[in-house]
């Protein structure tokens, strides 16, 4: 399910969610979103830690797209990360946070007409 | 209302930005906000600072109710004092604090406070904060007017889109960790908010093949490059407050700044 294209010299990746996949496939993945984003790992070690994160990831996504079939769900600059990693190096909303109760609200505008 | 509408079509939306391994999103959202205001009050698209907010904006983000418990005695006297914090550098979650977190909604008593933000290419984005506070008043050149919160209704989330530009908003982001593309619509997703985004636009309808009908959709603008999503902005689908998209809504007027 996955295809490579250098019409312009861009390495495209297309879907790789919704099969199953043969363990080349996986390391073929890997490769292919590793050359896009450009990624590199320190030690062997790291290397095949990401890997193990980037099928958990993909596994994921299938599971994405069960749930949200109007959108596409697949390889993104995230796959090597877990979800606590996304979480803490990504997002950065106060988990803990409460509007003050004093906020200014916004007057209700007309809708209609 | 119209039935569609896109503020990247009338040049209030700057391109999009990359926070980095940095937790800042809120500053992104806030400076997104703040852009399309400014382009409202002046005509101008200027790009605005988000590292002066990851380095000088240190104000509360919660209503802490947050007691710090001292407990003491002596021969004479034994008792129980309790006092609440205000913002506490030191106090995780107390404060809008750079690469750790913040909110929206206090980056921008932040901006009222201070006088306004500065232009992104005279105090540049680093994805860090570990550097100190370099704000130049003299070069503001973007400084809010008022801020207010929009209730959770879509159709004046929507007309405040219209009248007063792009909005800073919360959502959750669990499945923007995989999203590619099209209208994301999941079945179920926690409206626990944990990601600052900017709503610049939405449209009445895209094609759910499984639903099988059109659905009407938020545009919203990201901070993780252009690489990400469809070239950095997320589709979502609107009608039930999906991932907690309409929960802290953020509308912000500007004044007309001249840099000195």
């Amino acid at each position: 399910a996955a295809d490579e294209s250098s019409d312009d010299g861009d390495l495209m990746i297309r879907q790789v969610v919704g099969g199953e996949h043969e363990p080349n496939d996986e390391h073929h993945h890997f490769r292919l979103f590793k050359r896009r984003f450009g990624k590199s790992y320190a030690s062997e070690e790291e290397h095949n830690y990401r890997f193990s994160v980037f099928k958990a990831n993909m596994r994921r996504a299938s599971r994405h797209q069960k749930l949200d079939p109007s959108a596409v769900h697949g390889v993104t600059q995230f796959s090597d990360l877990t979800p606590a990693e996304f979480r803490r190096n990504h997002l950065g909303l106060k988990g803990s946070l409460r509007l003050p109760s004093d906020a200014n609200k916004a007057p209700i505008l007309p809708t209609k007409d | 209302l119209p039935t569609d509408f896109d503020w990247r079509d009338h040049g209030a939306v700057a391109p999009v930005k990359n926070q980095g391994s940095c937790g800042s999103c809120w500053s992104f959202s806030t400076t997104g906000a703040m852009e399309g205001a400014h382009f409202l009050a002046t005509g101008k698209l200027e790009s605005l600072s988000e590292q002066q907010l990851v380095d000088c904006d240190h104000e509360v983000s919660v209503e802490s109710d947050d007691l710090i418990v001292m407990v003491f005695s002596c021969k004479k006297f034994s008792g129980i004092v309790g006092f609440r914090i205000k913002c506490d550098p030191d106090e995780p979650g107390s404060c809008d604090s750079g690469c750790n977190g913040g909110l929206m909604n206090s980056a921008l008593e932040y901006t009222l406070k201070a006088g306004g933000l500065m232009r992104e290419q005279d105090y540049p984005y680093t994805g860090t904060d570990r550097g100190t506070c370099k704000f130049d008043k003299t070069k503001v050149v973007a400084s809010v007017a008022n801020f207010s919160v929009v209730s959770l209704d879509e159709d004046q989330i929507a007309a405040n889109l219209v009248k007063n530009g792009p909005l800073a908003v919360a959502i959750n982001a669990v499945f923007m960790q995989t999203y590619v593309g099209g209208v994301s619509c999941p079945y179920i997703c926690s409206k626990r908010l944990d990601h600052g985004v900017l709503l610049v636009g939405y449209g009445s309808g895209a094609y759910a093949p499984i639903r099988l009908k059109e659905k009407p959709y938020w545009i919203i603008k990201n901070s993780w490059g252009e690489t990400w999503g469809e070239n950095g902005f997320y589709k979502i689908c609107r009608g039930r407050n999906i991932c907690g998209v309409d929960s802290m809504v953020s509308t912000v007027a500007a004044v007309h700044t001249t840099s000195q």
